[in-house]
């Protein structure tokens, strides 16, 4: 079986229009680094739960894109973080959601899979999990962007002085 | 959001999704796709699914499980699948897309929408990453 694996990775608020040259070369790096890191486990033989892994925390931990320390703000200012996995040889799977603190939330996830007898973690039980479970935590600030905030100040002047949504569609989702 | 989604060489297949959400999000609001089901899923022998999308839509219809369950009971292939529902969530307000593996290598990553990212990597190690 020649294994394989694919990978996504959101940007937010950037605009494929307003994108420069030297913007569109940093996305692409980000994504090749993340493919490299996911083909470095499988081409050992190592399993697709791990090169999953691999792959979301090298996007995880790149700032250009919207996850872990790239992490979009909500209305409140505030950042929350949501990540799910799931292994298909056995169906475990785990995920968490609403909370801020661990610095790779798809291992907050992993973690929930493999060291609990549940599924879904939310809110401050699922950061006291994170800590129990001796993730490594971060303060929000780690996870804070300039571009992020701008993002958010944008957004909220947009809502505050009745603009119009420009209805553009990479606007709707994380 | 981001996602990755596996075939290894043992023919087991895996799902992550990650996100940090949506900008100015309702405080609380579980609304991206790292939901199991609607946005990550993983089932040997049929599919593994990391999506990205207005979450609510990918929520109400379970997309990720919808691809898996079209392969299972009705005999469609992954590209059939995969394709069929992000088309029929778009004129329902369901922006967005998703990758997807399935069981025999083939790879399908359909959106709706702009601002995609994309990237695959294949056995022999050749890469291909692309933005929309």
């Amino acid at each position: 079986m020649s294994p394989v694996l694919a990978i996504h990775g959101g940007a937010g608020v950037i605009l494929r229009a307003s994108m420069t040259a030297d913007m569109e070369a940093a996305y692409h790096e980000g994504l090749r680094t993340a493919l490299q890191a996911g083909h470095a486990v499988l081409s050992k033989g190592g399993k697709a739960l791990d090169a999953v892994v691999a792959a979301v925390m090298a996007l995880e931990d790149d700032p250009l894109f919207n996850a872990g320390r790239g992490a979009v703000f909500n209305a409140e200012g505030r950042l929350e973080m949501d990540a799910a996995i799931m292994d298909g040889s056995d169906r475990r799977a785990g995920a968490i959601a609403g909370l801020c603190g661990p610095r790779n939330p798809i291992l907050a996830a992993k973690a929930v899979m493999e060291k609990s007898d549940h599924v879904f973690f939310a809110g401050p039980g699922a950061a006291a999990f994170c800590r129990s479970a001796g993730l490594v935590m971060e303060d929000e600030s780690y996870f804070r962007t300039e571009r992020r905030w701008k993002s958010l100040q944008d957004e909220l002047e947009r809502r505050r002085t009745g603009q119009a949504d420009d209805n553009d569609e990479a606007r709707k989702h994380g | 959001t981001v996602g990755a989604v596996a075939l290894d060489s043992a023919g087991h297949l895996a799902a992550a999704t990650s996100t940090g959400g949506m900008t100015a999000k309702a405080e609380g609001r579980v609304g991206d796709s790292p939901v199991i089901g609607a946005g990550t899923w993983a089932e040997d022998n049929t599919c593994a699914i990391s999506a990205t999308g207005h979450g609510e839509i990918f929520i109400r219809h379970a997309v990720a499980h919808e691809i898996s369950s079209r392969m299972r009971w009705g005999g469609q292939s992954l590209k059939k699948a995969a394709e069929g529902i992000i088309a029929e969530i778009a004129p329902l307000g369901g922006s967005g897309g998703l990758i997807a593996v399935d069981g025999e290598g083939n790879v399908s990553m359909p959106f709706n929408c702009s601002g995609m990212y994309r990237g695959v990597v294949r056995g022999d190690g050749s890469l291909e990453t692309a933005i929309f």
